[in-house]
């Protein structure tokens, strides 16, 4: 019976993930190998291709993009809404795209919280609590998702409509080509595991219930929560690949590389705030980063 | 901290799609 339970635990977080999360890695990886039929990525390699790209989404997606914007919350509208192709010269290339990024990413911030509520368990929590598991966790959650949009030769962005290649983002100027470079070489390193999307939901689980984050006000029931789902991974990884041996080991390892990522990413962000004055930092993504490490 | 987290605490209070338990 506690095995049962444990499947259906997996179950239903696999079910969660696939709710929330519209790109998921049997898509992308299907894209990424020309396996998706008509569903081919618009490329970008440089500059030219980046502008016609930006226009690519901008015509495609401007209720979506309002949509973001009414979810971050106030202030915001102004600045996003003059991140269109051609309405700055090409020198400001970087920060435009810095932009577009912050808007996904407080996107995708709005998808891992509507997962997390998933977790059996995770609303009974203490809310204070649940704002300290989000806060420390989201940005680990965010960069682990990267991995499998990502290859050793670029990245699929806007929801796999385009692929932007690393050699691109290496050109941009400092320290934007600084940003991705640790996540493409993380992502090629864990993308050799070949977890697919079901063991993916139950990482990511185990990663938002870390009962060592900063300031929580009642671990136990955190611990609780996620030991369960630690047993769930643990048998979900022997049933799904038997034949790839410490696997669950070796999942759990990169918990501790993730966490690195994200205190350097931070500082990069604390750096791009002193050295670029024109930089606005989306309002939820100031309130996940501030005080953090 | 809910009060410094405005924006996350509203996501995580607001009821329009969450997964039935």
């Amino acid at each position: 019976p506690e095995a049962a339970d444990l499947r259906a635990l997996a179950r239903h977080l696999y079910e969660a993930y696939l709710k929330y999360f519209p790109l998921t890695k049997a898509k992308a990886r299907a894209i990424l190998s020309g396996k998706s039929g008509d569903n081919v990525p618009f490329v970008i390699h440089d500059i030219k291709s980046l502008m016609e790209g930006e226009q690519l989404i901008n015509n495609g997606q401007t209720s979506f993009q309002e949509q973001q914007i009414a979810t971050a919350g106030h202030g915001v509208t102004h600045t996003f809404t003059h991140c269109n192709i051609g309405s700055e010269p090409p020198d400001g290339v970087e920060l435009r795209f810095f932009y577009s990024c912050q808007s996904r990413s407080a996107e995708a911030v709005r998808e891992v919280t509507e997962f997390a509520k998933s977790i059996p368990g995770f609303v009974n929590l203490d809310l204070n609590d649940q704002v300290t598991l989000l806060k420390y966790g989201v940005i680990e959650v965010l960069i682990l998702m990267m991995s499998p949009l990502m290859n050793k030769d670029g990245t699929l962005i806007s929801y796999g409509q385009i692929f932007m290649t690393r050699e691109f983002l290496k050109s941009l100027r400092k320290p934007f080509c600084q940003m991705l470079e640790p996540k493409f070489d993380f992502s090629v390193k864990f993308n050799t595991l070949e977890l697919d999307d079901s063991d993916m939901a139950l990482f990511l689980a185990v990663i938002i219930l870390s009962g060592d984050r900063p300031g929580l006000l009642n671990v136990k029931p955190i611990e609780q929560l996620q030991e369960t789902v630690l047993h769930s991974l643990e048998l979900h990884l022997k049933i799904n690949h038997p034949d790839s041996l410490q696997l669950f080991a070796k999942v759990l390892q990169k918990m501790t590389d993730l966490r690195q990522m994200v205190t350097d990413h931070v500082q990069l962000i604390q750096l791009l705030k002193k050295t670029e004055v024109d930089m606005f930092l989306h309002p939820l993504l100031q309130e996940i980063m501030k005080d953090l490490y | 901290l809910k009060e410094k987290h405005k924006i996350l605490h509203r996501l995580l209070q607001n009821s329009t799609s969450p997964v039935e338990l």
